[in-house]
């Protein structure tokens, strides 16, 4: 697995072209919400139990 | 024929009745723990047909159709069947036919209930149905189970499987030993820093980096042709058998504001290496 491949599975899963530019003040004014950390430990978790098969 | 209002419509048999044999293999103990099933086969033996009968024969229709189906038999006694090969046999080749029954143990092995027996239903047909058709099919007839056979000829079920033990995976790398040219199969650490990433950079927001492993090392080789496998197969490879999926929260612009959202994305990190033959076809899924 590379970077790159993490990024185009990123740019799919959003449909997006393209990663978007964000400068500081975007990431500085962004907060992570408990209700996002929670469906973000919720999927976590979730993931280390269904496995796929691999290619 | 009864109605007086409707007109009796009378047809023709087309098609007779296949002949079918369930056959019953006792599995217990057949198939050691960890050992990979690699190929399955049915051999029965067909018996020669009375020369009388063959000359008989048109030299159209000296053939006739063997379909070997998988038995499931569930708890409330229903039961479904699984066509797992089929294939056209002539009536003037008497002896040992050969019949891939692979996904019939695959599904069997599936119930996890090693105390059932294998249950294979091998059916003969006419090739084909028309008004060409012929009776042939009639005339072939297998050894069957039981009474009455003489041991040699017993329908046989020949496993070919490989202990895990020695052509499988290692599990985990051992992280203090470099894998070396030939190190055997397992599964290393490989983490990927998505904070060391440019186009990650204000974008990604969790998490900073994971685990994703890789599966490196080699697969030992087992000797010989089996009796099925084609040229299809290539050598056993170390592959990522499972994967798992890797949730990530990202910024995103919203009307100017960013706000942040979770993501998942699929098979991006390796649970269990596995050796593998290249091309070896996916067991199919056992349904409810």
């Amino acid at each position: 697995l590379t970077g790159e491949q993490v990024l185009a599975s990123l740019l799919q899963q959003l449909g997006l072209r393209e990663a978007p530019i964000l400068d500081q003040r975007d990431a500085e004014e962004v907060a992570t919400s408990a209700h996002v950390r929670a469906q973000y430990v919720a999927l976590l978790q979730r993931s280390h139990g269904a496995r796929s098969r691999g290619k | 024929r009864f109605s007086q209002r409707v007109r009796e419509v009378a047809g023709r048999l087309l098609a007779s009745e296949a002949s079918v044999h369930v056959l019953v293999f006792g599995m217990e103990g057949r198939l050691p723990p960890n050992s990979e099933l690699v190929q399955a086969v049915l051999r029965l033996f067909q018996q020669p047909v009375p020369k009388a009968a063959l000359r008989r024969l048109s030299p159209y229709s000296a053939r006739a159709r063997v379909t070997v189906q998988w038995l499931r038999v569930r708890e409330d006694s229903s039961n479904s069947t699984y066509l797992v090969d089929s294939r056209l046999v002539s009536l003037h080749e008497s002896g040992w036919k050969a019949f891939d029954v692979t996904e019939a143990v695959n599904f069997w092995r599936q119930l996890s209930r090693p105390g059932q027996p294998l249950l294979l239903q091998v059916s003969v047909q006419r090739e084909h149905l028309g008004p060409r058709a012929s009776d042939a099919h009639k005339l072939v007839h297998f050894a069957s189970q039981g009474r009455g056979v003489t041991g040699q000829a017993e329908p046989q079920l020949e496993l070919h499987s490989l202990d895990l033990g020695a052509y499988g995976s290692q599990g985990d790398c051992d992280p203090g030993v470099p894998v070396v040219e030939g190190a055997r199969c397992c599964r290393q650490e490989m983490y990927i820093d998505l904070r060391g990433m440019t186009w990650a950079q204000h974008w990604v927001l969790e998490p900073p980096g994971f685990l994703a492993y890789e599966c490196v090392g080699a697969c030992r080789q087992p000797p010989g042709p089996l009796p099925f496998v084609g040229p299809l197969l290539g050598p056993r490879q170390c592959v990522a058998s499972e994967m798992t999926s890797l949730p990530v929260i990202v910024s995103v612009k919203e009307g100017g504001r960013p706000r942040p959202q979770v993501v998942s994305l699929p098979n991006m990190r390796v649970e269990k290496c596995s050796c593998s033959w290249d091309g070896a076809p996916v067991p199919r899924k056992l349904g409810p």
